[in-house]
């Protein structure tokens, strides 16, 4: 995995919307 | 495994931190990485016209559910997933179940959780903390829906549900 500036709220929303 | 399986499996994010849900400082970095991988290997998935399940987790990250799919015979079939992260993780593997499945087939424990291969424990061993979820679920689930579905719908124990139009 990259290092990335995402925060977690907003990985879990792209999975929800995948 | 056969060469589909490790392409698979290989272009799928490799974690980086060996964290469990009690890791107050680690564990979030951890949940992060592996939604990371969840959403590479869901994307690999859309791309290669195999999209198979979908997953989320609580806030916290320690229960995960969501849905898998199976297609046999042209017909698409559902099945709910649900797992604990265990408090020994990545050490120990995350046990994925089907709780609509329990009690159906041998190769399930109580609460629907599926019964693995001999190769998952000693290769997961050997890959700790780089293999997460996502891992889990393409070298877990995936291979079991491929050998005990199509065997459980020929049987008639799993049956087709047509989903209702509105």
């Amino acid at each position: 995995v990259e290092d990335t500036q995402a925060s977690l709220d907003e990985l879990m929303a792209q999975m929800k919307n995948i | 495994m056969d060469e589909t399986s490790k392409k698979t499996l290989s272009s799928i994010p490799l974690l980086k931190t060996k964290a469990g849900p009690r890791d107050k400082d680690l564990w979030p970095q951890r949940l992060k990485e592996e939604y990371q991988a969840l959403i590479q290997y869901v994307q690999n998935n859309k791309a290669a016209d195999n999209d198979w399940f979908r997953l989320e987790s609580n806030k916290e990250g320690t229960r995960w559910f969501g849905k898998c799919w199976f297609i046999h015979n042209l017909l698409k079939y559902e099945f709910d997933i649900e797992f604990d992260v265990p408090v020994t993780y990545p050490a120990t593997a995350v046990e994925i179940a089907l709780p609509e499945l329990d009690g159906k087939t041998a190769k399930m424990y109580r609460g629907g959780k599926i019964c693995l291969s001999d190769h998952f424990k000693p290769l997961w061993a050997r890959n700790v903390p780089k293999f997460g979820i996502a891992h889990a679920m393409a070298l877990g689930l995936g291979p079991w829906l491929a050998v005990e579905i199509p065997d459980l719908i020929e049987k008639g124990i799993v049956t087709y549900k047509e989903k209702s139009t509105q």
